[in-house]
């Protein structure tokens, strides 16, 4: 099972329409390996990102040096899926 | 049983299928399982068809989980089967609705990638077929439909999460369901299911050109996303694909409005606090109880209003 330690999901917010260009600037940078979940749509919709542990400083670096507020909507993914599993299993456990 | 059944959980594939088949065997004069293909790995295709008889009736699509990622979606489907045989007697809409038509109900749109979001990747999205000449695996099964194909609004990079594949209809689990709807010949209303961030959306995607049903299509929504608020508040913004998010091509609901179905919808159900994909089960039921009543609402006005 792929781990998902230390990734980040951030959401953006893009104020204009400059700034949802360098966010799909980020989109293109394939060695980020970022997962957008939120695709870059328009000023003013979140953006949704999932920022592998070993890009988070660049990202955010990025982000803040363009100026683009972003906030951290998931701390750490692996944790929310080992909930997510634990969830799961007590309830196949239940079951059983 | 489906009785026992528990819906404020996630389950694998094999659970879901057992699931089917005992909603079968609960139900046999009322829903039937309909094996629609393989998909690239070779699993096969369920859609479950709820019919209170008749041949060749004019029917209802529903299909969650094309995104295998989105788990709440297949999760909600699930609900839908149940609360479909629960309530078809005595609650007087579904019961005029299922009067006069069929519904079909494809529950698991993309196994292959379900069954890998469960093994090895929480975060798979695509389909799991492979790309010659790539090392990157899988097409977007929602931009790989023959509407707009290929054009702005999907990606050529086998690497990218919206990559809309060789050709249109290259993915076996989008080619199956053209085959089924194409041979019914007679679906009338077609919602596919999606999440998150609480849309519902009507064509176009690829194009800013409106579409001609615009007017009734954005009532019509408009009604189903107040029905869907009224049960726990979840707030839905409605309207045309490219309007109210992006410029996305090839995507399901153009290519089944480009045949002719009119009431072709998507939805993107909700997270309403910062979790994504990764809703918790707790929210589950919530989610599927609010979209059934929106759900409700485009069968209800579809089956008084068949073309």
């Amino acid at each position: 099972n792929e781990n998902f330690v230390g990734h980040q999901v951030l959401r953006i917010s893009a104020a204009d329409e400059a700034q949802l260009q360098k966010v799909k600037e980020l989109e293109d940078l394939e060695h980020l390996k970022l997962d957008f979940w939120r695709d870059p749509a328009r000023a003013g919709i979140p953006i949704d990102v999932r920022v592998p542990f070993p890009s988070v400083q660049s990202v955010k670096a990025f982000l803040e040096y363009h100026d683009i507020s972003y906030e951290i909507m998931i701390e750490d993914v692996q944790s929310l899926l080992d909930e997510e599993k634990q969830q799961m299993a007590a309830f196949q456990a239940r079951a059983l | 049983s489906t009785d026992t059944f528990n819906y404020a959980t996630y389950h694998t594939l094999d659970e879901i299928y057992e699931f089917m088949d005992l909603l079968v065997a609960e139900h046999p004069q009322l829903v039937s399982k309909i094996q629609i293909g393989n998909t690239f790995e070779g699993r096969p295709i369920h859609v479950l068809k709820f019919s209170t008889g008749g041949t060749n009736r004019p029917a209802i699509w529903i299909d969650t989980g094309i995104h295998s990622r989105e788990w709440v979606t297949q999760a909600s489907g699930i609900w839908f089967a149940k609360k479909i045989t629960k309530d078809y007697r005595q609650d007087d809409t579904l019961r005029v609705i299922l009067d006069n038509m069929d519904i079909f109900l494809e529950i698991v749109t993309n196994p292959d990638g379900f069954a890998y979001t469960h093994k090895t990747n929480r975060m798979w999205r695509k389909t799991r077929s492979r790309t010659p000449g790539s090392l990157c695996v899988g097409v977007d099964p929602n931009r790989n439909w023959d509407a707009g194909f290929g054009k702005a609004g999907a990606s050529s990079n086998p690497c990218s999460e919206t990559y809309h594949g060789k050709f249109a209809n290259s993915e076996v689990e989008v080619k199956s369901i053209v085959d089924f709807v194409t041979k019914h010949g007679k679906i009338k209303a077609f919602i596919s299911i999606h999440s998150y961030s609480q849309l519902l959306l009507y064509p176009y995607g690829y194009t800013s050109d409106p579409a001609p049903d615009k007017e009734e299509l954005d009532q019509l929504a408009k009604s189903a996303v107040s029905a869907l608020t009224s049960l726990h508040g979840t707030k839905f913004k409605y309207g045309s694909i490219i309007d109210t998010i992006y410029q996305a091509s090839g995507s399901t609901i153009d290519w089944t409005y480009s045949q002719g179905i009119k009431y072709s919808f998507t939805f993107e159900l909700r997270d309403t606090g910062l979790r994504g994909f990764l809703l918790p089960a707790s929210q589950i039921i919530p989610t599927a109880e609010e979209t059934w009543l929106a759900l409700l609402k485009i069968m209800d006005h579809t089956s008084k209003h068949l073309y």
